[in-house]
């Protein structure tokens, strides 16, 4: 059973979660579908800073998140941002879009200048988040889980982020018995996901050297 | 090192926001 308190962290999390989202007026230059590389280049590059802008958002919203030691606050962002980025884009992209977004946005990631052994292992992970069918609360909470991992670099205290991250995961936990209770493996997979995640995370520092080079 | 540091200003500086707000 979730508890009222329970309840109500969800909820402040979920709202943050829907209130927090890439602006507009850039998602709309995504799809345009005629653009050069360069521009493709910078667009992505926008979307990047605008990416780790929503995250910080978001997270200040998190219950507790800003009674963290401030450079602990700092090193969980900066330790969490790829992967919150990528967690993200695979919601992002899994949503239902209206007819052709999709194959835009794919044909546009394609022809960006990323080398084919990046984008593979990116779209497994977004095809791997998609089959999952996950709900507004479970995509919110997995984010917060993402953020709050107490072994990122520089983390001092980290049994203070553990503790946070323990209170996200009890409510997550109840929520996939809740919701899917004929699949006992559930909250399993969803975890399971946060192991590729940072498999994903690794090759990301690889995968814009090749890019930046290309 | 150069692009972790315009992640960090980022951070810091989206951080700072609420507490000048």
């Amino acid at each position: 059973e979730i508890t009222k308190d329970q309840q109500a962290l969800v909820k402040i999390i979920v709202e943050a979660y829907n209130r927090h989202q890439i602006p507009q007026d850039v998602t709309k230059k995504l799809l345009q579908d005629q653009y050069s590389a360069e521009e493709n280049f910078l667009l992505l590059t926008e979307m990047a800073t605008n990416q780790v802008q929503v995250l910080v958002e978001f997270t200040k919203n998190i219950p507790g998140f800003l009674s963290l030691d401030r450079e602990d606050q700092i090193a969980l962002l900066k330790g969490s941002a790829v992967e919150a980025m990528f967690l993200r884009s695979a919601q992002v992209f899994n949503r239902k879009m209206p007819s052709g977004h999709t194959e835009v946005l794919e044909d546009r990631i394609r022809k960006s200048g990323i080398s084919e052994e990046f984008i593979t292992p990116m779209f497994n992970f977004y095809k791997s988040i998609g089959e999952l069918h996950m709900v507004r609360e479970e995509q919110a909470l997995l984010t917060t889980i993402t953020i709050l991992t107490p072994d990122r670099p520089y983390v001092k205290d980290q049994q203070a982020v553990e503790r946070l991250q323990e209170t996200m995961l009890d409510v997550l936990r109840k929520m996939c018995v809740l919701q899917h209770p004929q699949d006992p493996q559930y909250f399993a997979r969803l975890l399971g996901r946060l192991t590729e995640l940072r498999t994903l995370s690794h090759y990301h520092a690889e995968m814009l050297t090749s890019w930046r080079m290309n | 090192p150069a692009s972790n540091l315009g992640l960090e200003d980022i951070i810091r500086k989206a951080l700072m926001g609420n507490l000048e707000e």
